[in-house]
C-alpha cells in the first residue's frame, strides 16, 4: 500500500459520502443519474466477488464492503425511497447504459489476463467502471445549474482514479514485474473520460462562478 | 502469480 493508493481509495470513499449525504440529508437525487449508480452497483458486484474467499486485509474486505452496501443502498434510495425517488429526473437520464454493458463483457471475455469466470468477470468490472460515468456526465450537461454536491461528488470520483494511476507509476517503479497492461489503459481511458468535466470545474472554481458543461 | 496477488486493489 503506498500513499496515492490510500489517498486514491479515501477519495472514492469520499466520492460516495459525499453522495449519500446528499440523498439522506436533503433526500434529493436532484442532478445524479441513477444508470451510473446501477453501473457502478455491477461494478462492486462483479469486481468483488473474491470477498469471502480471498482475505487480503481488514483494510481491503471493509472497503469493499462499504463500497458494496453504499452502492446498492444509493441504488435503492433513488429507486424506492418515497422521497428521493421524487426528484430523480428519468426523463433527462436517458443513456442507454445497457449498451455499455454488453460490449464491456465482450471485451473482457476477448481481452483479459487469464480465461476463467473470476478474471472476466474482475476484467469486466474494470471495463464497465471506465465507462461507468458516461450517464452522469451526459446528465450534467442537460442539467442547468449543478449543485455543489453533484459537481464534489463527479469530482472526488475521478480525482480518485487518477490518484490510482500515480500509484500505478509508483508501483512499476517499485516492484519487479509490477505490469497490468489492462488495469493500466482502462484506468487511463476512465480518468481522460473525466478531462473536460475536471477543466470546467477548475474554472468555475478558479472563477468562483456556478459550475456548468457546455451543451 | 495467483488471482490474489494481482488483486490486491479495490
Amino acid at each position: 500500500m503506498n500513499i496515492f493508493r490510500l489517498a486514491g481509495d479515501m477519495t472514492h470513499l469520499a466520492s460516495v459520502l459525499v453522495l449519500l449525504l446528499k440523498i439522506h440529508t436533503i433526500k434529493s437525487c436532484a442532478g445524479i443519474s441513477l444508470k451510473t449508480q446501477e453501473l457502478y452497483a455491477l461494478v462492486f458486484a462483479t469486481r468483488y466477488l473474491d470477498l469471502f474467499t480471498d482475505y487480503i486485509s481488514l483494510y481491503n474486505t471493509l472497503m469493499k464492503l462499504i463500497f458494496l452496501v453504499s452502492s446498492f443502498s444509493i441504488v435503492w434510495y433513488i429507486r424506492h425511497h418515497k422521497i428521493v425517488r421524487r426528484s430523480y429526473d428519468k426523463d433527462q437520464d436517458t443513456f442507454r447504459h445497457y449498451f455499455l454493458v454488453l460490449p464491456c463483457f465482450l471485451l473482457a471475455l476477448v481481452i483479459n489476463e487469464k480465461f476463467t469466470v473470476k478474471e472476466i468477470m474482475w476484467t469486466f468490472s474494470l471495463y464497465l467502471e471506465a465507462v461507468a460515468i458516461l450517464p452522469q456526465l451526459v446528465l450534467l450537461q442537460r442539467t442547468r445549474n449543478i449543485d455543489n454536491l453533484t459537481g464534489q461528488y463527479v469530482f472526488l470520483l475521478g480525482a480518485y482514479r487518477s490518484l490510482y494511476i500515480l500509484n500505478w507509476i509508483y508501483r512499476y517503479f517499485t516492484e519487479p514485474h509490477y505490469v497490468h497492461w489492462i488495469t493500466w489503459i482502462s484506468g487511463l481511458v476512465q480518468t481522460l473520460l473525466y478531462a473536460d468535466f475536471f477543466y470546467y470545474y477548475f474554472q468555475s472554481w478558479k472563477n468562483n462562478v456556478k459550475l456548468e458543461l457546455p451543451a | 502469480s495467483g488471482y490474489v496477488s494481482r488483486h490486491d486493489e479495490l
